[in-house]
């Protein structure tokens, strides 16, 4: 079967999985901290952009996905084995931190460096 | 739910790091932002200016050392005016507890040491407040005594680490570090009676401690130099040699 799969034109995959465009992909999203109900003690930034990642995990996962090879495997028993396993999610793959400048309850005022707070890039997982 | 404004945090929400700061760290909705006055509020915007962009991307050439500042103002009080030439002002920093996730990297106490009262002009300094008469002075003007660009001209930031040091961090429960804020008027000048007219201690000091987040100076040290630069430059080559 694996001589298949190789030769697996991409068009097909992606015919089952829908257009390039809707392929796991990182999109961009801001929000300000007011929406978040958090303004009353964030001093900066205003706004945030945690983006997300969002769109289908193709049979043929592509290199730029950094996918492990579980993630094939996965997609496989989905397509041959048995449906009720689900393909791969389209989750983050690398995060980016951020500043936060806040005041605190009793009245300090704290420069804080907040990991995995920004979706740098995509996976399928 | 939707368009409700404040974050309604689960209970087991607060496992996950952020959520469980939030339920520490942030005043609740109800209670209103503190008013934070003018010179430690300016310092920290400085800070952070000079530490993230305007996103909030902490800056490749940040200077702080730290990933966390905390800015702890003294408990208000006014100074007891004295007679003769000295004034003094005894500073109360409360201090909290250290999470085990932080470790105190650097404490500075940053101070006025040029005061306008009245009709004078007054030189200050800080020293560490012992129960007996204040003998030995921080060196006013020797080691630790920077000025940084971030301070306005009026103020000093002054190193006070080793005091602060281990022995007041690790204790349980609250713990006050106690500072005494000295000020002379000029030599030869007409000894004046002061009132500090309002001079709380809110204006005249505050303290800055610096923290590493422990987790992150560990993971620094987990992956090797060679994997992690091997992993950073590309991922895929390590999925293509297991395959």
């Amino acid at each position: 079967q694996a001589g298949i799969i190789a030769s697996e034109v991409p068009g097909r995959s992606r015919e089952r999985d829908g257009s390039e465009s809707n392929q796991c992909s990182l999109h961009p999203f801001q929000v300000s901290f007011q929406q978040l109900g958090w303004d009353h003690w964030i001093i900066a930034p205003h706004l945030y952009t945690p983006n997300y990642c969002k769109g289908v995990c193709p049979r043929v996962l592509h290199y730029g996905l950094n996918s492990p090879n579980h993630a094939i495997i996965q997609n496989l028993v989905n397509e041959l084995v048995d449906q009720s396993i689900p393909q791969p999610s389209c989750v983050p793959y690398k995060y980016v931190p951020i500043s936060i400048l806040l005041i605190e309850a009793n009245g300090s005022i704290l420069y804080k460096e907040y990991e995995d707070m920004i979706a740098q890039s995509c996976t399928c997982r | 739910q939707v368009g409700q404004p404040s974050v309604a945090l689960l209970p087991e929400a607060s496992t996950v790091p952020l959520i469980r700061e939030l339920l520490e760290e942030a005043p609740g909705k109800q209670q209103r932002k503190p008013r934070v006055p003018g010179p430690p509020l300016r310092y920290m915007l400085e800070l952070y200016q000079h530490s993230a962009d305007e996103s909030g991307h902490p800056r490749e050439n940040r200077t702080t050392g730290a990933t966390m500042v905390r800015l702890v103002r003294p408990l208000a009080n006014v100074a007891r005016p004295l007679r003769g030439p000295w004034h003094k002002q005894t500073l109360d920093f409360p201090l909290r507890p250290n999470r085990v996730a932080y470790q105190l990297v650097r404490a500075t106490v940053v101070y006025r040491h040029q005061l306008h009262l009245a009709h004078s002009h007054l030189s200050c300094h800080v020293e560490h407040w012992v129960q007996k008469s204040p003998t030995d002075h921080f060196p006013s003007s020797g080691r630790g005594s920077s000025k940084p660009s971030l301070l306005p001209e009026a103020w000093t930031e002054m190193d006070i680490t080793q005091h602060v040091g281990q022995k007041l961090w690790n204790h349980k429960g609250r713990r006050v570090l106690r500072l005494l804020f000295l000020c002379q008027q000029p030599r030869g000048s007409e000894v004046l009676e002061f009132r500090w007219h309002g001079t709380s201690s809110l204006d005249t000091a505050f303290l800055l401690l610096y923290f590493n987040d422990t987790q992150s100076v560990q993971k620094a040290k987990l992956l090797p130099r060679g994997l992690e630069e091997f992993t950073e430059r590309d991922p895929s080559l390590i999925l293509r040699r297991a395959r």
